[in-house]
């Protein structure tokens, strides 16, 4: 059961996969497991379905591990995927969130980029496919959909670390969650997990136009850097991405609020300055605690604000 | 498996616009292989950078000869990776 899975450690691809199994065997009326498609190298790309009932009630999309190397994304994803299944009937507000919507929740976005993290290259981020004409391999999953696609903030050369793409959603690991979201068409929320360096953003990167939810989603993100840092202490910049960190052509959370998904946010989780991408296993848990109740602040709010 | 000995993380800090162009610029320099961690935003702001073990040198003197300020914030890549594979094994005994 999970209760051997030790949340405090890192974990390989097939691992996560075989525990995203234990979760939905100990959680039968409540967890399920779904795949929405196939990575590059053919690889399953699974999601965790949390719903309590009901046919196509509004959602919420989470994801974390797009950028493979952000291992602490992965982590957190799989102790919050446990929180959530834990904490149906007892917490209120999450008992709240799944009697009248359902989350979806893909930990391993990037699993072509994971298993090559653990088998080759721990710096690998991208994805793994073949770009035709360059001895160059990947795509990054975060500048290849179809928001501002190519535009600045992104890269045309196939050897960089925010290389577009040949076109939008040429990626199967994106086209796969666009496909998703748009087929189910009542998604709410996407809130798309990376690390590091301790943001809270929104919409817009690829341009420098406010977002015409601005307000809202700037007062709902300062609530919820407020309390993250109350549980260790840890500081957040929250904002557009174009204010808060620079301009970033094709995001997954443009493209979810330019579909329609008016609660678009990325995380930057730790760290808090020392290890980088490197962060030691010891940090997932005291990562994973503090960003709970920014998440749950953010699924509360559009459990109360449907639209 | 691509090891990243001697490889360092150096935490550099543009004090103006002009350094963050000279930053960017590095980071396209296809020789060094530079790897930003963090990518240079804004003056003041830290950027972290992955210096691989044969272009340190290089990075250092071009980063000094620009005065543009920086720390050493992983002194061994591979190292810090060795330990994390330590840790994992570890933890992978104890969950058998």
């Amino acid at each position: 059961s999970t209760s051997t899975f030790d949340f405090a450690s890192y974990h390989t691809l097939d691992e996560i996969y075989d525990w995203l199994d234990t979760l939905v065997a100990d959680h039968p009326g409540l967890v399920s497991k779904i795949q929405i498609g196939q990575s590059y190298e053919n690889r399953p790309l699974y999601v965790l379905k949390f719903s309590t009932g009901g046919s196509n009630r509004p959602a919420i999309w989470l994801d974390t591990g797009i950028h493979s190397r952000e291992w602490v994304t992965q982590a957190t994803g799989v102790w919050t995927a446990n929180k959530l299944a834990e904490e149906y009937g007892q917490d209120p507000s999450v008992t709240a969130i799944l009697d009248s919507m359902d989350i979806f929740f893909e930990i391993v976005t990037n699993p072509d980029g994971y298993a090559f993290t653990h088998s080759s290259n721990r710096m690998w981020r991208k994805t793994r496919s073949i770009n035709a004409g360059s001895s160059c391999v990947g795509v990054d999953p975060n500048r290849n959909w179809d928001a501002g696609f190519g535009g600045s903030g992104s890269s045309s050369n196939p050897c960089s670390e925010t290389y577009h793409g040949p076109y939008a959603h040429s990626e199967s690991e994106v086209k796969s969650i666009v496909d998703f979201i748009l087929g189910h068409g009542n998604v709410k929320a996407v809130i798309s997990i990376h690390s590091y360096s301790q943001m809270l953003m929104f919409p817009y990167g690829y341009k420098r136009t406010a977002a015409p939810d601005y307000e809202e989603l700037n007062e709902l993100a300062k609530k919820a850097v407020n309390d993250l840092a109350a549980v260790h202490g840890t500081e957040y910049t929250y904002g557009s991405i174009v204010d808060t960190i620079y301009m970033a052509a094709g995001t997954t959370v443009d493209w979810a609020y330019e579909n329609g998904v008016k609660y678009s946010y990325t995380f930057e989780l730790r760290d808090r300055g020392h290890y980088g991408f490197l962060l030691p296993s010891s940090q997932i848990i005291p990562t994973a605690t503090e960003t709970w109740p920014a998440l749950m602040d953010i699924m509360v709010h559009v459990q109360q604000h449907l639209y | 498996e691509q090891l990243f000995v001697g490889d360092q993380v150096l935490r550099v800090t543009a004090s103006d616009e002009e350094q963050i162009a000279l930053l960017r610029a590095l980071g396209e320099r296809a020789d060094l292989q530079v790897d930003f961690w963090r990518d240079p935003t804004k003056p003041g702001h830290p950027a972290d950078l992955r210096v691989p073990f044969p272009s340190l040198q290089a990075v250092k003197i071009f980063l000094e000869s620009h005065s543009i300020s920086y720390s050493i914030m992983i002194e061994d890549v591979q190292q810090l990776l060795d330990e994390e594979k330590k840790t994992m094994m570890l933890s992978r005994q104890l969950e058998r």
